[in-house]
């Protein structure tokens, strides 16, 4: 942030950080900022986790300067900027995870695999949207109606994945034995085999447990 | 098969094998994980009584005998690439971390990048062989990210030219690592080094700590299990307290930091080739969210969908628990970061391995990048994984909390990627530096 402030073009994944003029990713008031996103264009999706991301950045870089200029030394201000920090991390990292996302359907030929990934990957940018509302709301990269178009939006892709839920986890192609889970089994046959599996545990190695002649018994003689 | 779940496949919209190979990364790598996973699951020397009815001790036990068959048979079949061998483990040990995990992944890579020529000859076949076995101990009882902070000594005598190995404080027996507790009798210890009255910081030191015909522990050495924990049960994570233990110089790692016989330093070329080793581990851990939390939300997503219980419309039949738009919501985001975790993971992996290549050339340039990158990617996506594995387990209701569920044995072995390796707000601050930095 240091660097891309002083004119210093950066390489690699912060570069996002030059290409932001300062100015935008002040927080604006909402009606100030033009915001035309199309949610369900997952390149705009990155562009305002991007923006957010730079945001954020700049907030925590800033929370630094405010706390040098109260005279603390470098470690102290940085100290006491630790909760932006971490979440300008977040964020960082949050904007690499939907871009990479984004990126890896543009690998993917087969027409059906790709419709059915773009809807996870959608899901996936809108879901993270949602959950972090307050940061995009805040920078006004998003507005209150968008906000709720896209909780609208989430639902319809709820449906929409539902009848691939189970092949989307066969995907993964987990071995039974590897998944080594009654509920999770690949036959579905999971009350019969839960039950199986109880009767083996060795508490039932007898019908009747030793507790019961050693305790529960003379209890009884003594009441 | 369950005639709701075999409804469900006949309802896919795509061909799952054409995703699995996407997944794994083409068709040919599918083929090689399946071979490899059956030459495991389908071999007579690694059946196993089920954990979940043995003791703590039994459940070493086992994961040793398994450990030792693994060895033997990775020997056998000769697999070698580092993937293959990973896939092989993970299926022996189901995913499960094993009593020589640090020997294999710690203390072998260690010898082959910080061991000497003379070191090489001296150690590595004895470790290839498993005459030596080793660990990896850094973390201290009472410090573990800070690596300043780490209070174990190693001081140099010129009078013998050895190491006086010495831990000062309880605070400063090293603590946690694994294997450390009763499988290794080495140890490349991570001290303090003092010579010529200077402390020039963290180096590695080989140090035997067990009789390697008897096993028993060595004089001035005071080594055990730190007893049970939340989970890994499989593997004797362990204390190691040294009381003033000598090793000769040579016992130094010194392909690159040195100690003169008169006891001068000698610096190492560059601080960064430590960031290497780190960057690559937390790559790993990028992945290993992504299978933790492919594994709950596939134990979730079928339960859910042989589950029926309460009602949508009255008077109907008791749905699909998965019909319930609130299961829904609980377990698709799941399943997209799932996905979203396995190409991070592969992005990781190619581009770690895309500019080791220009490390060992010596051009670090991209290496501050990735390593602010990994180090957040981990924190993100462990964090993530972890708190979703127990949203996985509590949406199969009461049996969730069954260990037949798999799913907490899943969540206590999964957890501690949050705090190894870096602890992972440590991890979000260290990228934060380089944001703030760039």
């Amino acid at each position: 942030y240091q660097q891309a402030k002083a004119g210093q073009q950066l390489s690699g994944i912060v570069s996002y950080l030059n290409e932001t003029d300062h100015r935008r990713v002040q927080p604006q008031p909402v009606s100030a900022r033009p915001t035309v996103v199309d949610i369900n264009d997952l390149a705009s999706l990155v562009e305002i986790y991007k923006l957010r991301a730079a945001i954020l950045v700049g907030m925590a870089a800033k929370s630094i300067q405010q706390e040098l200029q109260h005279r603390k030394n470098q470690a102290d201000a940085w100290n006491n900027s630790a909760i932006d920090l971490v979440k300008a991390s977040d964020a960082h990292c949050h904007y690499v995870v939907v871009k990479l996302f984004t990126d890896k359907l543009g690998e993917i030929g087969d027409t059906a695999v790709h419709s059915v990934v773009s809807s996870l990957a959608l899901l996936y940018a809108l879901h993270g949207i949602t959950v972090n509302s307050g940061d995009f709301l805040q920078a006004g990269l998003l507005s209150v109606p968008q906000v709720l178009q896209i909780s609208v939006r989430i639902k319809e892709l709820l449906s929409q994945l539902r009848p691939n839920a189970v092949a989307l986890v066969d995907s993964f192609d987990i071995h039974n034995k590897k998944l080594n889970s009654v509920l999770g089994r690949y036959d579905g046959n999971v009350y019969e085999n839960m039950f199986e599996w109880a009767r083996r545990s060795p508490l039932n190695a007898t019908e009747v447990h030793e507790s019961f002649y050693k305790y529960l018994k003379p209890l009884r003689s003594k009441l | 098969m369950n005639a709701d779940i075999l409804k469900e496949r006949q309802n896919a919209t795509f061909d799952v094998e054409k995703l699995t190979n996407i997944l794994d990364g083409g068709p040919e790598l599918t083929k090689r994980r399946r071979e490899i996973e059956s030459m495991v699951l389908n071999d007579p020397d690694f059946m196993e009584e089920d954990p979940n009815f043995l003791s703590r001790s039994e459940r070493y036990d086992q994961a040793v005998r398994k450990s030792a068959q693994m060895i033997l048979k990775l020997r056998e079949y000769g697999i070698a690439d580092p993937e293959e061998i990973y896939c092989y483990k993970s299926t022996v040990h189901l995913g499960k971390p094993e009593p020589l995990d640090l020997h294999l992944g710690m203390f072998l890579p260690t010898l082959l990048n910080q061991a000497n020529q003379e070191q090489m000859d001296r150690f590595f076949m004895p470790s290839w062989n498993l005459e030596i076995i080793g660990t990896y101990a850094q973390t201290e009882m009472g410090h573990g990210t800070h690596l300043r902070g780490l209070e174990t000594t190693a001081t140099y005598d010129p009078a013998t030219q050895e190491f006086v190995l010495n831990s000062p404080t309880v605070s400063s027996i090293k603590w946690w690592p694994g294997g450390l507790g009763k499988t290794s009798n080495h140890a490349i210890v991570l001290a303090q080094l003092y010579t010529q009255g200077n402390c020039h910081g963290l180096h590695a030191f080989i140090v035997p700590i067990r009789d390697m015909n008897t096993h028993v522990p060595l004089p001035g050495i005071v080594v055990g299990d730190i007893g049970p924990k939340f989970g890994f049960d499989e593997i004797d994570n362990g204390y190691l307290k040294m009381e003033n233990v000598r090793i000769p110089r040579e016992n130094m790692l010194m392909k690159y930091a040195k100690v003169e016989p008169d006891g001068t330093y000698k610096k190492p070329p560059s601080a960064k080739l430590t960031y290497g080793t780190m960057v690559f581990i937390r790559s790993m851990i990028v992945g290993e969210s992504a299978r933790a939390l492919s594994k709950a939300s596939t134990i979730a997503i079928r339960y859910s969908a042989v589950r029926h219980q309460s009602e949508i419309r009255p008077g109907e039949p008791e749905p699909q628990i998965l019909d319930f738009q609130t299961q829904q919501y609980k377990l698709f985001p799941l399943l997209a970061t799932a996905y979203a975790f396995i190409f991070v993971g592969q992005y990781m992996k190619d581009t770690y391995s895309r500019i080791s290549g220009d490390i060992n050339q010596g051009d670090f340039s991209e290496l501050p990048e990735l390593h602010a990158l990994s180090a957040g990617l981990k924190a993100f996506t462990t964090w993530t994984a972890n708190a979703a594995i127990e949203v996985c387990r509590m949406s199969c209701g009461g049996h969730g909390y069954s260990r037949s569920s798999g799913l907490p044995d899943l969540y206590v072995n999964f957890t501690p990627t949050c705090t190894y390796e870096g602890e992972n707000t440590v991890m979000m601050l260290q990228t934060a530096r380089y944001l703030v930095k760039s």
